[in-house]
């Protein structure tokens, strides 16, 4: 473990925290792409299936356990909760998302560091979490204003992965044999879509307007 | 070795 993972952990934590915040507080999840959350909740299903077979610590498992709960809750709040759905556009929120799903399945059947189910179905989710976040951008980018607990949500989801990427290139020069490309460039992509994010994010926070992304 | 490597990043 280093310092920009566990900052990365923390920061992806506290992602899911202000989002669980902002539905279970407020009871709304305007703004929020359910196909971004449902997509989250396959992430962490598909790559946290070593969960009862391997045991790496307490940290790792509480973490797992911690993240697979709030994604699965934060979709059933959206998707069940009589209050939160109300505020769910569903008309605005229509990214077909199951057009993600399996180019990257077909992808991780292609390419991946063994072709075994788990390795398939962890690569299949290092895919899938890069792209997760476009209907979330696609959303935030017709609905245009954005509430602050929503633009925090998402910068704080897109620098937890640019976090991850330091932790990378620390382990590549720190541990002998610590090389994953596969991991590093899902990571590199999935940290870019949020680049102009980020722009757009740093601009308002510095000229203190409300956050808005162009058209 | 490097085949039953175990993730061990989230």
């Amino acid at each position: 473990m280093n310092i920009f993972r566990f900052a990365g952990d923390m920061t992806h934590l506290a992602s899911v925290l202000v989002l669980l915040l902002k539905i279970h507080t407020i009871k709304s999840c305007a703004g929020i792409s359910l196909k971004t959350q449902e997509l989250y909740a396959l992430v962490f299903a598909t790559r946290y299936l070593d969960l009862f077979t391997d045991y790496i610590s307490l940290y790792n498992t509480l973490m797992k356990l911690i993240f697979l709960g709030s994604s699965f809750s934060i979709v059933w709040y959206i998707r069940y909760h009589k209050i939160v759905r109300r505020s769910y556009d569903k008309d605005q929120d229509t990214f077909r998302h199951y057009f993600l799903v399996l180019p990257c399945l077909l992808l991780a059947l292609l390419i991946n560091e063994k072709f075994t189910f788990r390795e398939v179905m962890w690569t299949f989710s290092l895919y899938l979490e890069a792209v997760a976040i476009l209907p979330q951008l696609v959303l935030l980018q017709r609905t245009r204003n954005i509430d602050n607990l929503t633009g925090q949500y998402v910068f704080l989801l897109g620098a937890y992965r640019a976090l991850y990427i330091l932790n990378w290139i620390y382990r590549y020069f720190t541990e002998p044999h610590y090389v994953h490309w596969i991991t590093w460039i899902s990571g590199l992509v999935q940290t870019l879509l949020y680049a102009d994010f980020f722009y757009y994010y740093f601009q308002s926070w510095k000229n203190n307007v409300k956050l808005e992304l162009p058209a | 070795t490097v085949d039953d490597y175990i993730h061990d990043e989230l």
